[in-house]
């Protein structure tokens, strides 16, 4: 009946909220995994340089 | 840097773990309520 | 009444959520942070090697 109703309503809510947790924490290691590639590029073309030298 | 990424992998496991159970906690609370009352 | 209990249900868990995201981020921030400091110290330490030769 309406419990049942709201306790629907509610699950269905925390499911939203975890959708745009998951959404920020996929978002969050994309970050950090183009961090380090940047970070590995630049050692590369730094290593480069010293090579030439 | 790839143990980084894998720390990092672990850590979002966990936390979706930790996110999964509060909604189960929330699923058998709200149950019990419905029983309860009907 | 029921309606009051489901609702505290639902602020209970949404409140736990919201602090296990806390901790998440701030370990993330942590985290970063450590990267970039061990980051910093190879690089004055390369350098300094290059100034010795």
């Amino acid at each position: 009946k309406a419990l049942e109703e709201m306790r629907s309503h509610y699950i269905k809510a925390v499911g939203k909220i975890k959708g745009d947790m998951l959404r920020y924490i996929h978002e969050s290691k994309e970050r950090a995994a183009e961090m380090i590639r940047t970070e590995v590029l630049r050692e590369r073309q730094e290593t480069a340089r010293r090579m030439r030298k | 840097a790839a143990r980084f990424l894998e720390e990092e992998e672990l850590r979002s496991q966990q936390i979706l773990e930790q996110l999964d159970a509060h909604i189960e906690v929330l699923k058998m609370e709200s149950e019990r309520t419905v029983k309860q009352f009907t």
